[in-house]
């Protein structure tokens, strides 16, 4: 589904080089369930970013679908982008103006898909993420772990292929991120959607079927942590 | 040094009202390390913007140094609370136009500090915090962690009496949490600063003398974890 191969991220501070990520190679396939681990710093948003075709390398390919990514029109990448990949942002990038249901309707905007669908639709999620009595809230009258939660429900609102998620749950308590764990789980396993999560907390890790470590912007390990 | 009389704050959301806060009396004392748990939701950030005189309260009162902050007025509350607090927002909030380190410097301007105090004080407290390296990066060029880090440091510039932290380390791998929390248990011992944590991590709840849970806007206890 999504492969980077030798990518690299380097950014230019004037004295020196800040290499964001060094050379990686990953092949995130259907139906996987990954977890990419690593202290702060290590490149995991950077991956994302560049997983998700949002960014550029600096170095290396990153294929969606077998094609690089980099050969395609920014429009198309853009179209296949919204309709087969859903993100979940470290910082949520909700959009101020807009409640938490039109947050939640806004990818399925640009998919064909009728009003009162994409209603019924943002409420079904909302509800999921038991949200439900804050669908009218603005993100500013949120708490952090419901503007999380909001972020969430918008990441699977096309019921996208993969879904990328940036530290899902940092803002949850422990029940509450349980619960989006346990959603993640039965989407993978119910509708084959394949799930990026990075993570800091360890029982994501347990989980999940792989996980990638990351360190200094390069993959140390990608393994089964039942060792099979 | 901060108390909280009934404290509540409610929101008109047209239809009904949202009780973020319902009647929450806690006194956080001289030397205290205070953790405050709850779900997503239950009022813990309400809870520190009232304690740390960033927003009024609908009922009730708090108490700064036994002073009562709605008798004070703005511009001399500004500068005791920036005397006095420090601040760790649950979304960092740092000046997207400033360095790391001008974040940093940022609340000793209002002190009467030295240039030269200002930048010394902020090198060292951004290399307690890992990163010496990126004293010059913007916020948009920082990991999430890495801002986190920032708006830690930037919250211990003037020594305050008392550190209100929302959810420190939600960002942090387990290695830099850690580093993190024993900076503040040193900080707590050696120089008697008090620390109010919000957290969803229980292992803060482990290191704090005292936690309070709160449920849906209300204190349900505040105890001491090991029971004495
Ligand atoms: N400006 C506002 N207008 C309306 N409702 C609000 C506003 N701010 C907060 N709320 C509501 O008040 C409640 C408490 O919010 P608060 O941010 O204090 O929760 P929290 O405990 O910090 O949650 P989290 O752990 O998710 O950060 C939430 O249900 C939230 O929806
Ligand atoms: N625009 C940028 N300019 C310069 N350096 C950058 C930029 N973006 C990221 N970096 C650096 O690249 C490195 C990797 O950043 P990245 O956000 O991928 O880390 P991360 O693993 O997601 O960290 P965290 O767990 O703290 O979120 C960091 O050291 C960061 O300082
Ligand atoms: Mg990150
Ligand atoms: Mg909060």
């Amino acid at each position: 589904v999504i492969e980077l191969k030798n990518a690299a991220k380097y950014y230019n501070m004037g004295e020196n080089i800040v290499k964001a990520l060094d050379g990686v190679d990953i092949k995130i396939e259907e139906g996987d369930f990954v977890a990419i681990m690593g202290p702060s710093g290590s490149g995991k948003s950077t991956g994302m970013n560049l997983a998700g075709s949002l960014d550029h390398t600096t170095k290396g390919e990153v294929y969606l679908d077998g094609e690089n990514i980099a050969l395609l029109e920014e429009s198309e990448l853009a179209q296949i982008r919204g309709k087969k990949i859903g993100f979940i942002f470290q910082q949520f990038n909700l959009i101020p103006n807009l409640t938490a249901k039109e947050n939640v309707m806004l990818p399925m905007l640009f998919q064909n898909t009728l009003e009162e669908e994409r209603e019924e639709r943002a409420e079904e999620l909302l509800r999921l993420l038991g949200l439900s009595d804050r669908e009218s809230h603005y993100p500013n009258e949120l708490s952090g772990g419901q503007q999380q939660r909001v972020a969430i429900a918008r990441s699977l609102a096309n019921n996208p292929e993969v879904i990328l998620a940036d530290e899902p749950t940092g803002n949850l308590d422990s029940k509450s991120a349980q619960q989006v764990l346990e959603l993640f789980r039965n989407l993978n396993k119910e509708n084959g959607q394949t799930f990026v999560l990075v993570s800091h907390n360890p029982k994501h890790s347990e989980i999940a079927d792989r996980v990638a470590n990351l360190i200094d912007g390069q993959i140390e390990s990608d393994r089964n942590p039942s060792g099979s």
